[in-house]
This record gives C-alpha cells, sequence and structure tokens, in this order.
C-alpha cells in the first residue's frame, strides 16, 4: 500500500501536470481518435501547410508580429516548419519550468542546480510528452488544431526529414507501454530531478527529490498497472532512450544552425550550447 | 552558469515572463 506522502506526491505532480502543461495524453487521445466536433485540419503538401498557416497561424506561431509573418511566407517550407517547431518547444520550455517549481523541493534548490536540471531534462521531458501526441501517421499541433503526417516530415528536404522521424520511432514505442497523464506527471518529474546531471552542486538534495519521486512512480505503476509488473524497469530504460534521442537531436540542430539560413530561438541556444 | 542562460534564470524567477519567438 501506498504511505499517504506517497499518495499526496502521485496526486500533486497530477494536479501540477494538467494545470500547467495546456495539452495532456486524455485531450490529444480526443483529437487523435476523431471524437471532437472540431476534427484538425490535415497537413499532408505544401498546400494543405499554406492553407493551415493561414488558418491556425496563433497556434502554430503564437503573437508573432504581423511584419514578420508576412516574411515569413516567403521562406522555404523547412524553414517555416522549423520555426513552428521552436515555437512550440518555447512554449513547452517554459511550461515545463513551471512543472518544475511544482517539484516538492525543486524550488529550494541552488538557482544554478535550477538552471542545470531544465537545461538537461527540458528535451527529454519534451520529446516524452511529444508522444502523446503522436500515432503512427502523424503528430498533432497548434493545440490540436492541426495534424502533420509523417509522410509529409518525411518527404521534407535534408537535413529536416531526419528531424522527427527517431521521435515518431520512439513514441511508437513509448505509447505501446500505455501510461496515462498521471503516470507520464511522474515520468516528468523524474526526468528533471535527475542527480547526474553535469555541473550540479547539491547532487545529494537533488537525489532525495530524486528517490521520493522514483519511489511514487514505482507504486503508482504497480496500482495503475497491476498486470504489468515489468513497466517500472521498462520505464527506466526510456530514461536512457530519452537521454540517446536528445543527443541525436541536438546535434542535427547544431548541423542546421550551421548549415542553413535559420535563425534558432535564444531560449533554445541557450539550452543546447555546451549541453552535450 | 546564471549568465548563461539568463532566460531560462528568468522563467525560474518569474512566472508570467512571456518568451516571443
Amino acid at each position: 500500500s501506498q504511505k499517504p506522502d506517497t499518495k499526496s506526491l502521485v496526486r500533486q505532480m497530477h494536479e501540477a501536470y494538467l494545470k500547467h502543461f495546456h495539452m495532456n495524453k486524455a485531450k490529444a487521445r480526443v483529437f487523435l481518435t476523431g471524437k471532437t466536433s472540431t476534427p484538425p485540419f490535415v497537413i499532408h503538401d505544401m498546400d494543405t501547410l499554406q492553407h493551415a498557416e493561414r488558418k491556425l497561424h496563433t497556434q502554430l506561431l503564437g503573437n508573432v508580429a504581423s511584419g514578420d509573418a508576412s516574411s515569413l511566407q516567403e521562406r522555404e517550407v523547412e524553414a517555416r516548419l522549423f520555426l513552428f517547431c521552436q515555437y512550440a518547444s518555447v512554449e513547452t520550455v517554459t511550461e515545463l519550468t513551471e512543472f518544475a517549481k511544482a517539484v516538492p523541493g525543486f524550488a529550494a534548490l541552488d538557482l544554478n542546480d535550477q538552471v542545470t536540471l531544465l537545461k538537461y531534462g527540458v528535451y527529454e521531458a519534451l520529446f516524452a510528452l511529444l508522444a502523446s501526441c503522436m500515432n503512427k501517421d502523424g503528430l498533432l499541433v497548434a493545440r490540436g488544431g492541426g495534424f502533420i503526417t509523417r509522410e509529409f516530415l518525411k518527404s521534407l528536404r535534408k537535413p529536416f526529414s531526419d528531424m522527427m522521424e527517431p521521435k515518431f520511432q520512439f513514441a511508437m514505442r513509448f505509447n505501446a507501454l500505455e501510461l496515462d497523464d498521471s503516470d507520464l506527471a511522474l515520468f516528468v518529474a523524474a526526468i528533471i530531478c535527475c542527480g547526474d546531471r553535469p555541473g550540479l552542486s547539491d547532487v545529494s538534495h537533488i537525489e532525495r527529490i530524486q528517490e521520493s519521486i522514483i519511489h511514487a512512480l514505482r507504486l503508482q505503476l504497480l496500482s495503475n498497472h497491476p498486470d504489468n509488473a515489468l513497466l517500472f524497469p521498462k520505464l527506466l530504460q526510456k530514461l536512457a532512450d530519452l537521454r540517446q534521442l536528445v543527443t541525436e537531436h541536438a546535434e542535427l540542430v547544431q548541423e542546421i544552425n550551421k548549415t542553413e539560413d535559420a535563425s534558432l530561438h535564444p531560449l533554445l541556444q541557450e539550452i543546447y550550447r555546451d549541453m552535450y | 552558469l546564471k549568465e548563461k542562460h539568463k532566460i531560462l534564470h528568468r522563467l525560474l524567477q518569474n512566472s508570467s515572463s512571456p518568451v516571443d519567438l
């Protein structure tokens, strides 16, 4: 049975997750399974992308100044999609920061350690969350307003065509574990509160936070998935897979940054700089 | 580290700061 403090940690993390992330797995599944009165607009070629850009501009890019928006249309499709990805990433990093602050003990850490945990954790967490928005055929975007097909993303020119396919492959394996939002909340907290990130000063404090989250996650999985005793070790393996996925993603972004005319958002530059 | 991660630092200290693209 779960101790009361573990139960309260499970509940606290689930509540913080639902509060801070505008999209979650339950919501995404409603869109992906067609159980909504407003199905997402399917983006599968250049024409449908242009249509979506007009129809879903704010959801795809937020409040980009209108001047920037018109010059955006003159840029090639790959550069525009890269910008949408960046917008979604910046938004998720912002949400993850708020979620991290809700993890008991995180806000009391030295500020440099908080920065380090986010720098190394946000992309792993982002790709774990992204899986909720994916199925084998594509990716839900623009807060559920759009669905970009996997084939269209694969058809882009290199190196952009290499960007999403590894995330789909990870997502298909990860989604097979059938986690729900209450499981994912603890999994994301465990990703962020990781005691072996480079350059941490108060490792023992972070390890204590990590230990309580991992303990809660193990008990949560036993209670929420009683028929799948191997789920916990399988999920721990996913932490290693995510680290590999981020390393490869960071290399690809550095390559794009060097060889393409695609500027990188300052927040993402901070995260990638001297990462691995 | 804080100097090299000004936006992350700002997000950690101030929840209402927007990060525009």
